[in-house]
């Protein structure tokens, strides 16, 4: 399987193509999980409401247990999302510990949870718009991308 | 010359990726 901690910086680099309003340079600035919800509200404005937005503390720092009741409210909300509007539920190896994320940034974690977001992007409604951002990324960047979204669909995968 | 042709297959092989989930039904990415 892909190592969740390598996913974590090209994803941030995917993550970074979108207009955000807050910083999104670092695994630390996610770990408030702001931009995350920002950029999900992007995916799908009609799911990821601006009423979501607002449950969404906005400058947590240097609280973690805030950050962490951010990522639990973003994670909650993309199971919901991948479960009643893709039709597939997120299999629980590829639940993120949202605690390691908000205490200690963990890349590992981080990279799970940006793998379920770029899971949202591409089976979206607006998938073309993500996915040809996904393809003007350099070829590196793309290959790490295209192994995060195999891993994704593989239903079976083993412990 | 063949890392010309390695970077060729590589791009390949992501363009035929990305291209058959934009032709994938919307809300099946399996």
């Amino acid at each position: 399987s892909v190592d969740k901690a390598e996913l974590c910086g090209p994803l941030l680099t995917w993550l970074q193509t979108f207009q955000l309003p807050c910083p999104c340079a670092s695994a630390l600035d996610l770990s408030s999980g702001l931009a995350i919800a920002h950029v999900l509200n992007q995916i799908d404005p009609s799911w990821f409401n601006e009423s979501w937005l607002q449950g969404i503390t906005e400058d947590p720092d240097p609280n973690w247990r805030l950050k962490v009741r951010n990522l639990k409210t973003i994670l909650q909300s993309v199971v919901d999302y991948s479960q009643a509007v893709l039709g597939h539920p997120v299999s629980e190896l590829h639940l993120p510990d949202v605690n390691l994320i908000g205490e200690f940034s963990d890349p590992a974690e981080l990279g799970k949870l940006l793998q379920l977001v770029l899971g949202c992007a591409i089976s979206c409604e607006r998938k073309q718009e993500h996915i040809q951002r996904i393809m003007t990324l350099e070829e590196s960047v793309q290959h790490v991308v295209m192994e995060a979204i195999q891993e994704l669909m593989t239903k079976d995968t083993p412990p | 010359d063949p890392n010309m042709k390695a970077g060729a297959t590589s791009e390949g092989v992501l363009a035929n990726f990305f291209n058959s989930l934009l032709s994938k039904k919307t809300g099946s990415p399996g």
